[in-house]
């Protein structure tokens, strides 16, 4: 497992930050943030894909009023991939719009896909060795974030309710004292935080330029509960990438 | 996060200050003054909860006036993220095999 493993270095893998406005879509751009990553890593070609296609075509017919990320990921497979974001934008409409896709060309497919099991350094290795997954946490402390490393306890962020959908892209350590009390005259002792690199959907001008960072190892916020991810490609041994 | 944020009125100068500068960043405006008067007990609520969350963090984070600043929780919780997922598990077996079998 290396010490850290970012994404958003590899050009065409992470895509700009999405903003899901009033629609309450997380899940579906999260499941799209997955599909697209796992795309250009394997195939070192950037496609930003429909999320409105999701949002329409979605079993359960919700639209703008939330949905799942194993949700997301059959509507891929029963409409055997995903059209593109340039044929098919985001409208970010209350009420579902008549599903379109057989209008449009599919530009990424996936095969399968599955959950991780709820192990924080088995979730690690499988982003460094594979690419981004979504995670489905409580965003109760997202609401008042500006940037830094969320460490807390249980009891201020409940693991078991988990509410908000968004993709792990990397993970990391910050010296604590680099990133507070620089101006300190008299020298502290440094405490190492292991954390973890989401993207949000919530624009560019939110948290860490659309990003956010979670403590690693604490299960902060029940990332660990519902760790998800599309298969793109068939499952060989081949498949291993390796995260700069 | 200036005084007068524990005792919720007369607003002290500097919240309403800090709630016009939000409302400048985030472009908010208000159909009535009753509303404008509304949103900012809220975002005078919302700032000691953040406060709060600053003084409780075990980590590095910052917490404080955000695009969210003028709405309840259960507003926020309405508006964003969706439905909860507890008791609703998927019927998806989490991935046990070793990574190099590469078969679930």
């Amino acid at each position: 497992l290396p010490l850290t493993c970012d994404w958003r270095k590899v050009h065409g893998v992470i895509l700009p930050v999405r903003n899901q406005g009033n629609c309450r879509c997380c899940w579906a751009m999260a499941a799209v943030g997955n599909i697209e990553a796992l795309w250009g890593i394997r195939n070192h070609k950037s496609v930003e894909l429909s999320v409105q296609e999701l949002l329409d075509c979605d079993r359960c017919n919700n639209g703008c009023n939330g949905g799942f990320v194993w949700d997301a990921f059959m509507t891929v497979l029963n409409n055997s991939g995903l059209a593109s974001e340039k044929d098919y934008p985001f409208q970010g409409t209350k009420e579902p719009q008549e599903c379109l896709a057989k209008k449009y060309q599919k530009v990424a497919w996936i095969q399968d896909f599955f959950m991780l099991p709820a192990n924080e350094d088995r979730i690690a290795q499988h982003l460094a060795t594979h690419g981004p997954i979504t995670v489905t946490i409580n965003k109760k402390l997202l609401m008042q974030y500006k940037n830094g490393v969320i460490k807390s306890t249980h009891a201020q962020c409940n693991p078991e309710i988990v509410d908000h959908s968004v993709l792990l892209v990397g993970f990391g350590r910050s010296e604590k004292e680099e990133e507070e009390g620089k101006q300190e005259s008299r020298p502290r002792p440094r405490r190492s935080i292991p954390y973890w690199i989401l993207k949000n959907s919530w624009g560019e001008s939110w948290g860490e330029r659309g990003y956010f960072r979670l403590h690693r190892g604490s299960n902060t916020c029940g990332l660990t509960k519902y760790p998800v991810s599309a298969r793109v490609g068939l499952p060989t041994k081949k498949t291993r990438v390796s995260c700069p | 996060r200036g005084p007068g944020i524990q005792d919720p009125g007369p607003w002290s100068l500097e919240l309403k200050e800090a709630f016009a500068l939000f409302q400048i960043q985030f472009n908010r405006s208000y159909t009535s003054a009753a509303e404008q008067a509304h949103r900012l007990l809220i975002f005078a609520h919302n700032l000691a909860q953040a406060q709060r969350l600053q003084e409780e963090d075990l980590g590095t984070a910052e917490f404080g006036v955000t695009m969210f600043s003028d709405l309840t929780e259960e507003e926020f919780g309405q508006l964003y993220g969706h439905q909860m997922v507890a008791g609703a598990v998927p019927n998806v077996s989490r991935e046990v095999v070793s990574e190099a079998g590469g078969e679930s």
